[in-house]
């Protein structure tokens, strides 16, 4: 899904 | 987000902030490598080029903007603010850093998530992480005398991957996709380069003596 390929971490 | 996480982050912050007040306060930069604020700016740079497309949260975006601002900022005071400029240890600051750049660029173009310019970038700014503190510790090796306030940016810097490691531990562990291998091996290897400084800065604070950084 979407968030999971985004990187949310800094 | 995790405990572990914000405890990392908010360690990352205070090294910057550390090291604000070090060139603010003492209008010097004794100690502290141009090259290895140089390569920060430019992982930040790389790997916030989501900044605008991608919004995961306020704190995310702020803490992007406060990280490139500030590593932007140290550079420049280093490199053109009139006082500042003259404390720069040039001729010890001369590690050939293109080195770093180019071995973490080529690692990046082969082991990346995507092979899209973004996550290309984004890898590159994981592998150059890991390596841009070398230039810091050869200047404090170089310079012996263990400015109190670069000592302490570089022990909070290397605080913050060490908690970045928990997060990724607890994520693997609570999360049933874990994709952050990237991330993860690069977090251990600048660590285990923190841990080699740690091991001779205790050293040195036990004895007192200088910090003996090994050849």
């Amino acid at each position: 899904s979407k968030d999971e390929d985004t990187h949310d971490e800094l | 987000m995790n405990i572990f996480r914000l405890a990392g982050d908010m360690t990352h912050l205070i090294s910057v902030l550390v090291l604000l007040l070090k060139i603010y306060a003492t209008k010097s930069c004794s100690g502290i490598s141009l090259k290895t604020q140089e390569l920060y700016a430019i992982v930040f740079v790389t790997r916030y080029l989501d900044l605008f497309t991608d919004f995961i949260s306020l704190y995310n975006t702020v803490m992007k903007l406060v990280f490139i601002g500030s590593s932007l900022a140290i550079v420049w005071c280093m490199r053109y603010h009139r006082v500042v400029r003259r404390s720069y240890d040039r001729e010890l600051d001369t590690f050939r850093y293109w080195i770093l750049l180019g071995v973490s660029f080529i690692l990046a173009l082969v082991l990346h998530e995507k092979f899209t310019l973004q996550e290309v970038f984004w890898a590159f700014s994981i592998y150059l992480e890991a390596v841009a503190i070398l230039p810091q510790l050869v200047l404090l090796q170089r310079s012996g005398n263990v400015d109190n306030l670069a000592g302490q940016y570089v022990f909070f810097l290397g605080a913050y991957r060490a908690f970045y490691i928990l997060n990724w531990i607890y994520r693997y562990l609570t999360e049933q996709r874990f994709t952050r291998w990237i991330s993860c091996v690069s977090g251990l290897v600048q660590t285990a380069l923190y841990a080699d400084f740690f091991y001779y800065y205790f050293i040195s604070w036990k004895n007192n003596a200088k910090l003996q950084l090994p050849a």
